[in-house]
């Protein structure tokens, strides 16, 4: 079940000042044989030990590792599916022993949560939604927020998990008159949560109060912008986007990230920075995750490329190995690793 | 960016629209 590595990883030079670094620590190998398509870091609790685990999810079945000595990894337990398959794994900060995920072809027909049973200790699902639904994200304080349904009954609703994980309560918020698409948090603003919607807009939420606090049009430049990451700082609003959208362009390279900044008084808004690709490298947002000051992309080239937001500049990049192309990338949530997959199950992680 | 650029700024924005937004 387990494959332990220790080398370097090849990192091509890059126009930095400060490179990153990216040092393969470990390796492991999804066993199922159906295609990877995600992986996460979590905290499990297992006869009274909190241990950071790592979740993959193929097609029909999402696994949870549980750290050995020197960096080699045992599947402790396998949820399976048999009628719609993975999408992606959806962590909920603040929960322990339970991860959600979301199932379905294009887009997400079902929510599940994924636990044990605290008296065998078999693996258990548990339905938490199904319909039409557009976006999914695990919130601080142990929620969940959903987008679902179409225009005329377009639903957003936050679901509150109790300490251990069950009994959870519902929230909805005031929906926008149009499709919410991505959401994220606002980083130290806890009832504050934004929205990117089909129209190109960032809307603002009172998690509180389940009021719609503003709806913000965003520059025309790109469509269907994915939220990263959003923080507060001097009465505005920072913003981190992708844009998988977005077309290659010679004089501005590709930017795969870019930071906006918004007055959410008077909705006014403006780029701030444009993260681009080094010269030389071609490719499109695919893919990615935020976490802190550092930015991971997929690029459609199967390449992964990882950013210092503050610098702003790539710091470092990842060219496919061997001869296969990275599929996703996730910041892990227990400490500062990078995780890498491939859709032939190889899970590759990095500190960085 | 100028701030100028973005109109009156207010270090309590996330109360001042809760208080105005619809509830």
């Amino acid at each position: 079940h387990s494959i332990e590595q220790t080398e370097i990883a090849d990192l091509p030079a890059c126009d930095s000042l400060n490179p990153g670094y990216l040092q393969l620590v470990s390796k492991l190998k999804n066993p199922s044989g159906s295609c990877s398509v995600d992986v996460s870091a979590m905290w499990w609790e297992r006869a009274g030990l909190k241990e950071p685990c790592i979740i993959t999810a193929c097609e029909y079945a999402v696994s949870l590792w549980k750290p050995l000595d020197t960096w080699q990894w045992k599947n402790i337990y396998t949820w399976h599916f048999t009628e719609v398959p993975v999408l992606q794994i959806v962590p909920v900060p603040d929960v322990c022993n339970l991860v959600c995920v979301a199932l379905g072809n294009l887009e997400i027909r079902e929510i599940r949560a994924l636990f044990c049973s605290p008296d065998d200790g078999s693996e258990k699902q548990l339905l938490l939604k199904s319909g039409n639904i557009k976006a999914v994200l695990g919130l601080t304080k142990r929620r969940l927020v959903n987008s679902s349904g179409t225009l005329c009954d377009h639903q957003v609703e936050i679901m509150t998990f109790a300490e251990d994980g069950g009994n959870k309560e519902k929230q909805f918020l005031m929906p926008p008159e149009e499709t919410v698409l991505t959401f994220a948090e606002v980083q130290g603003m806890q009832e504050a949560l934004l929205g990117t919607t089909v129209m190109n807009n960032i809307v603002i939420w009172n998690l509180k109060t389940g009021q719609l606090l503003k709806k913000m049009h965003i520059d025309d430049s790109y469509q269907a912008s994915v939220c990263h990451k959003a923080y507060s700082e001097m009465g505005l609003l920072f913003v981190v986007l992708s844009h998988p959208c977005a077309k290659e362009s010679e004089s501005l390279g590709s930017p795969v990230f870019q930071l906006i900044v918004i007055n959410p008084k008077t909705t006014l808004n403006v780029g701030v920075m444009l993260y681009c690709l080094p010269q030389g490298q071609a490719g499109r947002f695919l893919e990615g995750d935020v976490k802190d000051h550092c930015a991971a992309a997929v690029l459609t080239s199967g390449a992964i490329a990882i950013w210092d937001l503050l610098l702003g500049h790539c710091t470092a990049f990842l060219p496919p190995v061997p001869d296969q192309n990275w599929s996703f990338v996730k910041w892990s949530g227990t400490d500062s690793h990078l995780l890498a997959g491939q859709k032939d199950g190889n899970i590759f992680i990095y500190r960085y | 960016c100028n701030k100028a650029d973005l109109g009156p700024i207010s270090l309590n924005w996330f109360d001042e629209l809760s208080s105005e937004a619809p509830p």
